[in-house]
């Protein structure tokens, strides 16, 4: 089954 | 010194019904340009947003940027206890540990506030960069909720694909499959019940159902939801709030190994 991502690689963390 | 006045003090009851179980703590910001909030679900999966304008206030008086952590569940159980036509002010003095929740009902004949603990919380802040979207469906939120919770009943993935032909949602369980296809349609008389699919490129995206089902809490807010789609991207799923602002879930997408 697919894998779930996350959001983290996505959107900058500051 | 905070002081926020909503005259429709049932907007923040059912924006607390929308978020409350994603998110358990959060840190709501106000400034001058609003009241916001940004959290992620403890998995970071999920990130819910949340901006009610200053404008949308009949009054608004933040004298600095402040940030309260604020238990979601027990803010919730405080809104609970104002009547559906309410006015609610929120207040908090400078550097006070406790927020004020203040109910008016709209003849005036009843006052109550209720005072809440805040708690520190050290929240990562994301920044969300603007991005171009493949594309693009607008449809009644009643819509998108009911097919989210008819294919939970079969499923735990929903793959969204948008083509030409329309918005497919499919999902397939143990026990079979199902495909729900929405083709857009904007000659209804009323707006609100329109679907519009504006494409740029076709794209297929897979999502787990129950955040999807958590993000249709916010129904009650808006009668259209806007879902917002790229290949590369978490899927954008927004609920306006009228002359207010906006409640928007990111979701990241299910990838194959």
């Amino acid at each position: 089954p697919p894998c779930q991502n996350t959001l983290r690689p996505f959107f900058i963390s500051f | 010194m905070l002081e926020l006045r909503l005259v429709q003090g049932n907007l923040l009851k059912k924006v607390l019904e929308a978020v409350k179980d994603l998110v358990t703590d959060a840190n709501f910001d106000c400034s001058s340009t609003g009241f916001s909030l940004q959290a992620m679900d403890s998995s970071h999966v999920a990130l819910v947003a949340l901006l009610l304008r200053s404008e949308g206030f009949e009054h608004y008086r933040c004298d600095r940027n402040v940030s309260m952590g604020m238990n979601l569940n027990n803010m919730a159980k405080m809104l609970k206890c104002a009547g559906n036509d309410d006015i609610v002010t929120i207040k908090a003095d400078d550097g006070s540990d406790t927020v004020t929740f203040m109910f008016e009902s709209p003849n005036q004949d009843k006052i109550a506030d209720f005072e809440m603990k805040l708690m520190d919380i050290d929240s990562e802040h994301l920044g969300i960069p603007e991005a171009e979207y493949h594309a693009i469906v607008r449809m009644p939120s009643s819509e998108f909720a009911r097919i989210c919770k008819d294919l939970s009943s079969i499923g735990d993935t929903v793959v969204i694909s948008v083509t030409k032909e329309g918005v497919k949602f499919s999902t397939r369980g143990d026990i079979g499959n199902a495909n729900v296809v929405c083709r857009q349609n904007t000659t209804v008389d009323k707006p609100e019940e329109s679907t519009t699919i504006e494409m740029h490129e076709p794209v297929s995206l897979t999502f787990a159902l129950r955040y999807m089902n958590s993000f249709t809490k916010a129904t009650p807010l808006s009668s259209t939801v806007t879902i917002s789609l790229s290949s590369e991207l978490p899927v954008v799923v927004e609920y306006k709030i009228a002359e207010m602002g906006y409640i928007r879930f990111y979701l990241a997408p299910k990838i194959e190994d």
